[in-house]
C-alpha cells in the first residue's frame, strides 16, 4: 500500500507544470524516504530530478518500494481538476496498474477522487555523482525566467559566463546581440532577492535557450534558483519545493566543433 | 557552429 498526503496540494499542480513541458512520461518511484522522479527528454540533453521528502508529506505510507510509471499529460488532466486549496493524497495498492488522485476541499464538503491508468516504463536510471562546482549563482528565479525569455528572442544559445566580478548572460542572432550583467548583491532587505555567487574558478558554457526556457516553468516553485557550472559539464538549475524537496534539471552544454 | 551534447555523455548508466 502507498499513500501520500499533501495538505498544500498547489505544489503537486506546481510540479506538475515545471515537468509536463520537457517529460512525456516518467516513472514515480516511492520508497520509505519519499517520491523521486529522474527522466530524460525525448531529445536526451537535459535530464529532470525531482525530489519529494516523506517528511514533507502530512501522511506517508509506502510499504515496499514501487515504480508507478505515468503519462504526465494525463496526470497533468487529472491534477487541473484539484483546486490550489485542495489537500491531495495520492494512493495505489502494491503491485496495481492504476493510481488514485484524492482531493479534499479544505472544509472537506468536497471529495473528488480520479483513477488514472499506469504505463509499464523501462527507463534508464543514470548515476550522477556529487560535484563540487566550480561557480555557483543563486539568483531570485523571476529574474532568471526573465533573463532566459529576453536573450531567447536574440538567438537559440545563451553562453552564461561566470567570474568574480558577477555573471554575464549573453546571445546572439540575426538581430544583434544581447547582455545581462548581474553582479552579486552588496546588500539585500530578504535573502530570496539576493545574487550570490561562489566561485572557485570561471567558467563559460553554452547552453540552448530552449530548455532554459522549459526550467523556468518551476519558478513558482520557489522565490529564488541556484545554477551551478563546472567546465565541459551538464549546468545544474535547481529549485527547492519549500520543506519537502527540490526539483533540480540538468543541461548538456553545447561544445565547438 | 557549436554542437549539442547529449546526458548520457557525462553521467553513467546504472
Amino acid at each position: 500500500m502507498f499513500e501520500a498526503r499533501l495538505l498544500q496540494g498547489s505544489l503537486l499542480k506546481k510540479v506538475m507544470e515545471a515537468l509536463k513541458e520537457l517529460l512525456n512520461e516518467a516513472a514515480w518511484d516511492c520508497s520509505d524516504a519519499g517520491i523521486q522522479l529522474q527522466a530524460m527528454d525525448n531529445s536526451h540533453v537535459s535530464l529532470v530530478s525531482l525530489n519529494l521528502r516523506a517528511e514533507g508529506f502530512d501522511k506517508y505510507r509506502c510499504d515496499r518500494n514501487l515504480s508507478m510509471g505515468m503519462n504526465l499529460g494525463s496526470m497533468s488532466k487529472i491534477l487541473k481538476c484539484a483546486s490550489n486549496e485542495d489537500i491531495i493524497t495520492i494512493k495505489a495498492q502494491d503491485n496495481a496498474d492504476t493510481v488514485t488522485f484524492v482531493f479534499e476541499s479544505p472544509d472537506q464538503d468536497k471529495v473528488s477522487d480520479y483513477e488514472m491508468k499506469l504505463m509499464n516504463l523501462d527507463q534508464e536510471h543514470l548515476g550522477i555523482p556529487e560535484t563540487d562546482y566550480a561557480c555557483t549563482i543563486r539568483l531570485p528565479s523571476s529574474e532568471f525566467a526573465r533573463i532566459c525569455r529576453d536573450l531567447s528572442q536574440f538567438g537559440e544559445s545563451m553562453v552564461i559566463s561566470c567570474t568574480k566580478e558577477g555573471v554575464r548572460f549573453s546571445a546572439t542572432g540575426d538581430i544583434g546581440t544581447g547582455n545581462i550583467k548581474l553582479a552579486q548583491s552588496a546588500k539585500v532587505d530578504k535573502e530570496e532577492e539576493a545574487v550570490v555567487i561562489e566561485m572557485q574558478e570561471p567558467v563559460s558554457l553554452t547552453f540552448a535557450c530552449r530548455y532554459l526556457n522549459s526550467f523556468t516553468k518551476a519558478t513558482s516553485l520557489s522565490k529564488s534558483v541556484q545554477l551551478s557550472m563546472s567546465p565541459e559539464v551538464p549546468l545544474v538549475v535547481e529549485y527547492k519545493i519549500e520543506d519537502i524537496g527540490h526539483v533540480r534539471y540538468y543541461l548538456a552544454p553545447k561544445i565547438e566543433d | 557552429a557549436a554542437a549539442q551534447s547529449r546526458i548520457p555523455h557525462y553521467f553513467e548508466i546504472l
